[in-house]
């Protein structure tokens, strides 16, 4: 059974999509099978690992409303060992949907109950929001990614997420765990960098990734190529410290 | 009767509410009496310009269910003629209950129909999302500014942006105009920046503001005082940017 991770925070431009393109690629590049899941409208993991927005005949949308299941959907990417499931704009219309219909929150949970041993890890890609698309991830998920951008707003929102967390564990998913706090576009020359870092390891602890993600500006131009960071520019600062915090992760999970 | 001005983009992180706080302002540096309201759970608009989130009695969330009226909750902020409508994380539940309700896209329409004269502008803060709230400000507003973060994400989402702009246009809100295009945290030595301002510029022609706001680390730091830039670090290139961003709006509004 794969271990399933969702990478999530309400609060916009943290680094979700960077992370879960980037973590996924790194994964599949030390040989472990991996799928990622753009559960965004936005679709911003699709197209940058190279997916044309034109090209996408069926995305998460479909699953979500029971016409369609994950392995008759999800597509090879460039990189050995890492599929996707692409999402586009028909994700919109989803969070309204939902709303209506019966086990609302449970709809990607079950369908990935369907995969079986395919991959070692699936990694799912949230919206900056609470709702239903965010919730259906959360209650899927055995743990959770909180990327976290080193900037004053990132930490006003920790407390929101939290709770949201508590919800979905207390209501619809009992074993979800925090799997790391990532900290993002880290800056060491910036005053309110360091503070950031500072508040967030008081606040998550020992969950604190030792690997942060420094402001670099391959990173920021790789989705313009459709490519991860270690195709599009392997010996950056970015692709290195994805490599590190992939490592990390993994020895996490008890792999060396 | 005032103008109403929707900040709005769905993509997260690009800037609206550092432009929905330093706008306001700036507006209010010059003379204009303006109304902030913050639109999104998060809350960073009102946390920006000092509000605690504990301290915060009344929210937008109570208007649009009709419980209280504008007049009633709005209240004054430390910056002369600039008064705000504060959010809170009751605003998550809305978009749920929302969906169910009669008129649910004009409610925050009508609430403004009752503030008369009392202000010149009124700029509403959305939240990373095509939702109800966002759908609820886009139906009140006369005119949209989109900011427009300078990386390759950015770009991706306008298309979607302009096509709910369309859909608001044609069923909720005919008057529905762009007051212009905002080019964000733009860093010239960046090869992206610049492209990403062709790009722009291409796509919305005049109505992109002559004013890029440069990223700037004392934007960031402003937050965390609970004051706008121009307060914060007056002679900041953030605070000079905004400044000069304003004296466009008003010029684009017939004030010189
Ligand atoms: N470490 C980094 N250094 C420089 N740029 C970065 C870094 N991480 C992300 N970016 C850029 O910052 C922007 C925001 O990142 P990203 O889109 O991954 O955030 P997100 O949390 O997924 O946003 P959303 O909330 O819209 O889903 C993107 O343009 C991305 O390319
Ligand atoms: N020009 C700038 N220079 C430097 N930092 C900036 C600039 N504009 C905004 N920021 C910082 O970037 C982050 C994102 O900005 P902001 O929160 O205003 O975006 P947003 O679009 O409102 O985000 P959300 O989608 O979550 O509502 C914040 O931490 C903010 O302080
Ligand atoms: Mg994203
Ligand atoms: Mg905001």
């Amino acid at each position: 059974m794969a271990k399933i991770v969702a990478i999530a925070n309400q609060k916009g431009g943290v680094g979700k999509t960077t992370t879960a393109i980037n973590l996924s690629s790194c994964l599949a590049h030390y040989g472990q099978e991996t799928l990622l899941i753009d559960m965004d409208s936005q679709s911003n993991a699709t197209s940058g690992l190279g997916m044309e927005k034109g090209k996408v005949k069926h995305t998460i949308y479909e699953v979500l409303l029971e016409k369609a299941s994950i392995e008759n959907i999800l597509v090879p990417t460039e990189i050995d060992w890492l599929d996707l499931v692409p999402a586009n704009v028909d994700l919109i219309g989803a969070e309204v949907e939902l709303v209506g219909l019966s086990s609302r929150e449970t709809r990607l949970k079950r369908a990935l109950n369907g995969l079986g041993n395919l991959y070692k890890y699936i990694l799912l890609d949230c919206p900056p929001s609470l709702g239903l698309l965010t919730v259906n991830s959360l209650t899927a998920a055995h743990s959770v990614i909180i990327p976290i951008q080193c900037e004053y707003y990132a930490l006003e929102g920790l407390g929101q997420l939290m709770n949201t967390l508590r919800l979905v564990r207390e209501n619809l998913n009992p074993r979800l765990q925090i799997e790391g706090a990532l900290l993002t576009m880290f800056d060491g020359r910036v005053n309110l960098s360091s503070q950031v870092v500072e508040e967030v390891s008081k606040f998550f602890k020992q969950a604190v990734y030792q690997t942060k993600i420094p402001r670099n500006v391959r990173l920021a131009e790789a989705p313009g190529f459709g490519k991860p960071v270690i195709l599009y520019s392997k010996d950056s600062k970015g692709a290195q410290s994805y490599l590190s915090l992939t490592r990390e992760f993994l020895k996490r999970n008890g792999v060396e």
